[in-house]
């Protein structure tokens, strides 16, 4: 396991930050976010995906009003593949517009889609291999969040809630006196907080330019409840990658 | 996080201009003066809670003013993310194969 892992470094995997604005599809934002990487990493070809065609072709009919990151991808292997977003674009319409699946040609698609243990030394390895993934955590903390790494206790956070859908991009340390305390005049002892990096859907401004950074190795917000991936390619040993 | 914060009102001038600079950066309005008055209180108690999360914090997160501060923690649930999914738990395996295996 690497010590560090930011997907981010390589060209065309992870696209720009989106804004879901006042539609609650942070479940299709995220399943297309883990398409467009895989799809980046095994391909070499950078494709920004639909999130409408997921929205309106949702078996739950749901639109705008939530989902989930699995029905996500059952769409898309039901419908053999998802558009591009330029030719399916993002409404953000709070009602489920027709399903226009067929009309477009499909750019990308997956093989299956699986979860992950529970267990964050595992979703490291798999992401430092294979690739980002989809995780669902509690939401809370992120109404107040400005920038740092987030490490709270379950009670401030109760992992068992989880309400928001993201994408994991990377880990890395970060030491604390770095971040804090830079004009202190007395040297303190540094404390290396391990964390991980996601990319959120509430656009550019928000946050560290849409990402934010919890904690690693604490199981916080839940983060471990519901990590959950596409298959992009046939799983075959060849198919592990390196994270810059 | 200025003076004025724990004590709901009469609200105090830095906490006004807070609020001011808010609407300015995230280009917020309000239809009447009692939603902006509502809107205010809002906004004082998300600071007050922000200032709690930020002594709270056992890493390096700063906490304070974002987009969502005019708004009730109720509010930002029903617009954000999505519903709850304890309970519903998928019809999917977790992956338990090693990753040399390759097969699920």
């Amino acid at each position: 396991l690497p010590l560090t892992c930011d997907w981010r470094k390589v060209h065309g995997v992870i696209l720009p930050v989106r804004n879901q604005g006042n539609c609650r599809c942070c479940w299709a934002m995220a399943a297309v976010g883990n398409i467009e990487a895989l799809w980046g990493i095994r391909n070499h070809k950078s494709v920004e995906l639909s999130v409408q065609e997921l929205l309106d072709c949702d078996r739950c009919n749901n639109g705008c009003n939530g989902g989930f990151v699995w029905d996500a991808f059952m769409t898309v292997l039901n419908n053999s593949g998802l558009a591009s977003e330029k030719d399916y674009p993002f409404q953000g319409t709070k009602e489920p517009q027709e399903c226009l699946a067929k009309k477009y040609q499909k750019v990308a698609w997956i093989q299956d889609f699986f979860m992950l243990p529970a267990n964050e030394d595992r979703i490291a390895q798999h992401l430092a291999t294979h690739g980002p993934i989809t995780v669902t955590i509690n939401k809370k903390l992120l109404m107040q969040y400005k920038n740092g790494v987030i490490k709270s206790t379950h009670a401030q956070c109760n992992p068992e809630i989880v309400d928001h859908s993201v994408l994991l991009v990377g880990f890395g340390r970060s030491e604390k006196e770095e971040e804090e305390g830079k004009q202190e005049s007395r040297p303190r002892p540094r404390r290396s907080i391990p964390y991980w990096i996601l990319k959120n859907s509430w656009g550019e401004s928000w946050g560290e330019r849409g990402y934010f950074r919890l904690h690693r190795g604490s199981n916080t917000c839940g983060l471990t409840k519901y990590p959950v991936s596409a298959r992009v390619g046939l799983p075959t040993k060849k198919t592990r990658v390196s994270c810059p | 996080r200025g003076p004025g914060i724990q004590d709901p009102g009469p609200w105090s001038l830095e906490l006004k201009e807070a609020f001011a600079l808010f609407q300015i950066q995230f280009n917020r309005s309000y239809t009447s003066a009692a939603e902006q008055a509502h809107r205010l209180l809002i906004f004082a108690h998300n600071l007050a809670q922000a200032q709690r999360l930020q002594e709270e914090d056992l890493g390096t997160a700063e906490f304070g003013v974002t987009m969502f501060s005019d708004l009730t923690e109720e509010e930002f649930g029903q617009l954000y993310g999505h519903q709850m999914v304890a309970g519903a738990v998928p019809n999917v395996s977790r992956e338990v194969v090693s990753e040399a295996g390759g097969e699920s």
